[in-house]
């Protein structure tokens, strides 16, 4: 029911 | 080179202990301004930030910026070998192939110097920018980590929404559904951080899972109390602050229901 979503859909790469 | 003594080497084995489920390698960052870790898990879901300032070290010297990179496991390991009420210094040169760790005993009738392996870490190194949080939720760190486990006894998701009259926790299972509201206490006769506190600019509501929420409640016996950071659509952030010496910081995505 849930999707998790990643960190790297909101953070850029350094 | 590097070289950091922290009279409290017990806060490194709590440090640690606040990772160690998370992620089993990390570039430790020594710069002048303190010793650092940016990392991820496995499935790039949740992110650890720590921050050790030099200033909370008795002796802190470093001369450029130097990637330590570590096994998280084996330096567990070897972090146990100290006495909790130990002061630790920590040495390494520039380019380091080894660190150095020395366990002095309080009384100084017994010191034990360890050396290990460092190894090369290519990392994701995000940007997290600094942000304004739309929820700041202050509560005592015991009360969350309760918290966590009673949901997660429960559901795999925490609904957490927060509004100015308290934060609801919500999750749902096969057994059923459960509900925890903890209200701000701001006037009462508590201590400061047996208090809840809340500051919004506008109600926030999402989902995260609790698996990686109970793993950052290892951070509990870092500081009394926890807050959390919250903005619509964007990782909540979960800080354990370091008394004098700086921070352990979670950022968890949210989940989307479907």
């Amino acid at each position: 029911r849930f999707f998790q979503n990643h960190l790297s859909d909101y953070y850029m790469q350094d | 080179m590097f070289e950091a003594r922290l009279l409290q080497g017990g806060l490194l084995k709590k440090v640690l202990d606040s990772i160690k489920d998370i992620i089993t390698e990390g570039n430790f960052d020594c710069s002048p301004n303190g010793l650092s870790l940016q990392a991820m898990d496995s499935s790039h879901v949740s992110l650890i930030d720590i921050l050790l300032e030099s200033e909370g070290f008795e002796h802190y010297r470093c001369d450029r910026n130097i990637p330590m990179g570590l096994n998280i496991t084996n330096l567990v390991k070897m972090i146990k070998c100290a006495g909790s009420e130990d002061i630790v210094t920590i040495k390494c040169e520039d380019k380091p192939d080894n660190v150095t760790f020395l366990f002095e005993s309080k009384d100084n009738d017994k010191i034990s110097d360890f050396e290990m392996k460092t190894m090369t870490i290519d990392d994701e190194h995000l940007l997290v920018p600094d942000q304004t949080y739309t929820a700041v939720v202050k509560m005592p760190s015991a009360e969350f980590q309760r918290l966590c486990r009673d949901m997660a006894a429960i559901g795999d998701t925490v609904n957490i929404s927060v509004t100015k009259e308290g934060v609801r926790f919500s999750t749902t299972g096969d057994m059923g559904t459960a509900n925890i509201t903890v209200r701000p206490n701001p006037s009462g006769d508590q201590k400061e951080e047996e208090r809840t506190e809340v500051q919004i600019t506008e109600p926030v509501s999402a989902g995260f899972a609790l698996r990686y929420l109970n793993s950052f409640t290892k951070a509990t016996p870092l500081s009394p109390t926890v807050t959390l950071g919250m903005v619509p659509n964007l990782p909540i952030v979960v800080e354990y602050k370091i008394a004098d010496m700086g921070h352990v910081r979670y950022y968890l995505a949210p989940k989307i229901e479907d």
